[in-house]
């Protein structure tokens, strides 16, 4: 994945962090002061459409056979920047209740960027 | 629900600008957060309880042990892992270089440094292998003779060495190199992994009260 940087157009992470306080929730969830959100921009010209995570095989040579099937008969191709890694995120927060509650919420943090 | 004129929902990002992105990224965040908790809105606190009320719950909780522990040690200790990067090698030395970060070097004390490897033998070997680990000494010292551990290799697998004081004071500088030398010819034939899944790491102990403990000490 690659990260943003600039003006850049093509398929990137930004990093995007939510402070808890100044959306005013520091009073209800203790832990963490905040939240490395991220999220993925960008565009996916069809060259760069892989699966994400796919190393160089047999499965790739496919696929690209199939891409270049489909450039040839439709427009567009589908292709989507999103996100191909992430990473829990866990919180210690007051419940309803005024009960501590620590939980880990999955696949909240975005960790890097690809093409589908 | 974005209404795009993009192929993806994800190339919106250069038809809105700054200000609404950010919003709206705020509101997907919040939105996010309160769907994965099952909440429909934010709790309102009845009673809230204050910071301090709070750490003191949290350190009973721990029990009276951990509490006494924070009272007289104020340090705390975690433990810091680099990843080797392999420098100049050959048949006879695998030289293995290793970057802690000025967070771990910036006057902490590092007091305990392992070195984690993996060895693969060829699978005629048999006998045991001794291994030399050499801790070259900072330019600029007056001693030149390097710090030298061993250790007997008896198969292929992980093996791990405790480092010293020398290794140690490296790694709170913000960098180890380490020599690691095969004794016999055994030895020679033997791979030190360096792969994706068998890279050697150094597992630094670091304490992050380490300045205030040496003045005290004195």
């Amino acid at each position: 994945g690659i990260d943003c940087q600039g003006g850049s157009r093509m398929c990137c992470r930004r990093e995007f962090f939510v402070d808890f306080r100044e959306i005013g929730w520091h009073d209800w969830i203790i832990q963490p002061e905040g939240y490395a959100m991220n999220f993925c921009t960008g565009q996916c010209p069809l060259h760069v459409a892989g699966m994400p995570g796919l190393s160089a095989s047999f499965h790739t040579a496919v696929l690209n056979l199939l891409k270049a099937n489909a450039a040839a008969g439709t427009t567009g191709g589908g292709s989507c920047c999103v996100p191909t890694a992430r990473r829990p995120l866990s919180l210690l927060y007051y419940d309803r209740d005024s009960n501590i509650v620590k939980t880990d919420i999955p696949d909240m943090v975005v960790e890097a960027c690809g093409c589908s | 629900i974005l209404q795009t004129a993009g192929p993806c929902p994800s190339c919106w990002g250069a038809t809105f600008d700054l200000e609404s992105q950010r919003e709206l990224l705020l509101d997907l965040a919040k939105k996010s957060i309160l769907n994965k908790l099952h909440l429909s809105q934010r709790p309102t606190l009845s009673r809230p309880v204050s910071r301090a009320a709070l750490k003191t719950a949290l350190q009973r909780l721990r029990g009276p042990r951990w509490e006494t522990l924070l009272e007289h040690d104020p340090t705390q200790e975690y433990e810091v892992i680099s990843f080797a990067e392999t420098g100049l090698s050959s048949i006879n030395r695998t030289r293995l270089d290793f970057h802690f970060s000025n967070r771990t070097a910036g006057g902490r004390e590092v007091r305990q440094a392992r070195l984690v490897f993996f060895v693969h033998l060829p699978s005629n070997a048999t006998q045991t292998v001794n291994m030399q680990v050499l801790v070259p000494r900072p330019r600029g010292t007056n001693l030149t003779s390097p710090s030298q551990h061993r250790l007997q290799v008896e198969g292929s697998g992980w093996h791990q060495l405790l480092l010293g004081p020398e290794a140690q004071a490296a790694c709170g500088r913000g960098h180890l190199t380490l020599e690691l030398i095969p004794e016999s010819q055994a030895a020679h034939s033997s791979v030190i992994l360096g792969g994706f899944s068998h890279r050697p790491f150094v597992a630094a102990r670091v304490s992050a009260g380490g300045q205030h403990r040496v003045r005290r000490h004195r």
